[in-house]
């Protein structure tokens, strides 16, 4: 990350952001 | 029912997408391999609606200057904007040798006949390093006006890019140069410049053993 770059995981995103979906 | 359920508005579809390599074993077999997918889906009423990601949340990831995500999301129609989370299937055991081809086949479909232009920006810590632009007409089908970029040859900055990814021992490695890794993509209307579709791409690497997954939402600015 660059100096100053906030991660994505401290970013306000959805919880499903973070959960591969699984195959249907 | 497509609105607010898929990559669409009233005036155009995201029918298909994918990033792929192909190698051909002997003149009548060919093995393909898909990196990244959107397959055909006939959502209903009954399904949910796209779940949102405030924009300002990703400004960062792509262009910010002139022509820049903001300055796009802020032209609008913001209805035409979306995210898409990648989990790209990197698992792959083709051979890396002269007959792979690396391509990407997209398809929308539009009530209307325009023609198209499809501009896809890759981007490395939120600067563009590379663009393609392709121009599509309409052919009719089946009632619709339908737009098709066929095996568009994947340029040699990204196929050295998945090679690099792919040789990195880690999934977390991966996934830690993915996160600067992102591509935006904005189709328009080429003749009068109206923004039909923007959508922005980001990845991780699937830990699935099923193939590439995804994840799309809304970009609303509350």
């Amino acid at each position: 990350l660059r100096q100053g770059q906030v991660p994505m995981r401290k970013r306000q995103l959805p919880a499903s952001f973070w959960e591969e979906p699984r195959p249907v | 029912a497509w609105q607010g359920r898929c990559i669409a508005t009233t005036k155009l579809r995201l029918v298909e997408f994918s990033a792929f390599m192909e190698h051909q074993q002997d003149p009548d077999t060919y093995n393909k391999h898909l990196f990244v997918h959107i397959g055909q889906s006939n959502p209903t009423y009954s399904d949910a609606l796209l779940e949102s990601v405030d924009v300002r949340q990703i400004y960062d990831k792509f262009p910010e200057k002139k022509g820049g995500l903001k300055e796009l999301y802020e032209k609008g129609p913001s209805n035409a904007f979306f995210l898409v989370k990648f989990w790209a299937d990197l698992n792959t055991t083709i051979p890396d040798d002269v007959r792979v081809f690396y391509g990407v086949t997209s398809q929308y479909e539009s009530p209307d006949n325009m023609t198209i232009t499809c501009s896809s920006k890759v981007c490395s810590f939120g600067k563009q390093v590379v663009e393609k632009v392709e121009t599509e007409y309409a052919r009719f089908e089946n009632g619709r006006f339908v737009y098709r970029i066929h095996r568009s040859p994947m340029c040699e900055y990204l196929i050295n890019f998945i090679h690099k990814l792919k040789q990195l021992p880690e999934k977390y490695m991966m996934n830690s140069v993915l996160e600067n890794f992102t591509i935006l993509q904005v189709v328009t209307n080429r003749d009068t410049q109206e923004l039909l579709l923007c959508i922005a791409y980001v990845f991780e690497v699937s830990t699935s053993e099923h193939g590439a997954q995804h994840h799309t939402y809304r970009l609303i600015k509350d």
